[in-house]
């Protein structure tokens, strides 16, 4: 059946060295699966600069349980029916484990050490997704001060690359909120997020508010700002596409540091660090050539 | 008895004589090509075996079906994907251990999901859920 998922390893599967000339003609045909020219070269694993990979896998420990719990249905009544596939070992026995562990990781407190996990708000976009993709912040100079000493700090994501036909269903940015600094007190903070409209050397950059939350100093979590109209509009019009920023404010309007308000940025520890993540749809069914 | 004995030797003469000069047909399959009739193998590709375990996150490997050996009746200028199937169905009704089935159904694979860097670091997880295979010949 060729699956693409170690779980669906029955032992009697061969484990040995490929020849080359197998190698070789494995490796195309997993590329043309995947609809990639040549083999990726990412950046060396300490330059990652986000908390995305960990935040993936985790999306991807969801999806696979997912498809295995549709696989579990599937043998759940095919063993009633008497096929001999059976209960899988180690998986969660409801089908509908997937959720079921989400609820788990929903109970978990705030202020939890863990790697990022899916909300539930994901779970039915996940469910949903043909492909999710995080990209990389790809800004490298901080400027923290605007021209009008409001703080701020930008965040841009190069989103040309996303294979043609796919549709963002829903974007997400994502930032760790640690404890503000201490002279805030129990003091309420206003994160926002806005969209860069046109930028300007000498002035403030025209802005588009996006989203906002509402957080109180010493709450400790991931915040995230729902972009997905803007992401729409990014894959559109890419020349559009000048970044975001985001800026902090107190109750009574006054803008602070991003830093002291407790949110993480590129010089964080890399399970903490802000990207975005987005959500895809095609439509096309794949069809496997005959070698 | 001598009269017995040499007809017996000249009826096993005629008939191998007769034997030989017979075109191979559908039920002397099993004949001289057994030992390299096509068999479905099953292997498990590791993708560090592949030297790629620097971009794809997840999963480490998967399982892989390959064909090995000549098929029975393969598809060529003189059998079509009809003939085959027809041909294929009648020897493995009569070699079910050694003629597989013809598979010229589309088959729909299992969902498979890939977790793995693209050359700017992004991360992306593709699911295909609906794969479908169609091939013809021995599997």
């Amino acid at each position: 059946q060729g699956g693409l998922g170690d779980n669906h390893v029955h032992s009697s599967f061969i484990y040995r060295r490929l020849r080359n000339h197998e190698r070789r003609e494995i490796q195309r045909e997993i590329l043309s699966i995947l609809g990639l020219p040549h083999r990726p070269r990412p950046f060396a694993p300490g330059k990652q600069a986000s908390s995305a990979p960990l935040f993936m896998l985790d999306l991807y420990n969801a999806m696979t349980n997912e498809e295995d719990s549709e696989e579990l249905e599937y043998s759940l009544k095919g063993s009633i029916a008497g096929d001999s596939r059976g209960i899988r070992k180690g998986y969660p026995a409801s089908p509908n484990g997937y959720s079921q562990r989400i609820q788990l990781s929903r109970m978990t407190p705030l202020t939890t050490q863990n790697p990022p996990l899916a909300s539930l708000h994901d779970t039915n976009f996940l469910s949903d997704a043909d492909m999710v993709m995080s990209f990389v912040n790809l800004v490298e100079r901080d400027k923290d001060f605007s021209h009008q000493r409001r703080h701020y700090k930008e965040f841009r994501f190069d989103l040309t690359q996303i294979p043609r036909g796919e549709a963002v269903t829903a974007a997400e940015f994502r930032i760790y909120k640690d404890r503000s600094n201490s002279r805030f007190g129990n003091e309420t903070i206003q994160i926002s997020i806005y969209q860069i409209i046109k930028d300007y050397p000498n002035r403030d950059a025209d802005l588009f508010l996006l989203d906002s939350r509402k957080a109180q100093a010493s709450d400790v979590g991931w915040f995230v700002f729902d972009i997905t109209a803007t992401s729409n509009h990014w894959v559109i019009n890419p020349h559009n596409n000048l970044g975001l920023q985001l800026c902090a404010e107190t109750g009574d309007g006054r803008s602070i540091n991003v830093k002291s308000a407790g949110l993480i940025g590129r010089h964080g520890p890399q399970s903490k660090q802000p990207f975005m993540v987005a959500f895809f749809k095609a439509s096309e069914v794949l069809f496997r050539s005959v070698r | 008895a001598a009269n017995n004995k040499r007809k017996n030797q000249n009826r096993n003469k005629s008939s191998s004589h007769q034997e030989s000069s017979r075109m191979p047909s559908v039920g002397d399959y099993n004949a001289s090509e057994q030992k390299q009739a096509c068999k479905k193998h099953e292997l498990y590709v590791s993708f560090r075996d592949l030297g790629w375990q620097d971009w794809i996150i997840a999963p480490e490997g998967y399982a892989a079906f390959y064909c090995d050996g000549e098929c029975s009746f393969p598809l060529n200028a003189h059998m079509n994907a009809t003939n085959h199937a027809i041909v294929q169905t009648l020897v493995h009704l009569m070699f079910p251990d050694h003629v597989p089935k013809p598979c010229c159904a589309p088959t729909k694979l299992n969902a498979i999901s890939v977790l793995y860097f693209d050359d700017s670091s992004n991360v992306i997880l593709k699911k295909y859920r609906n794969m479908v295979v169609r091939s013809c010949g021995c599997h």
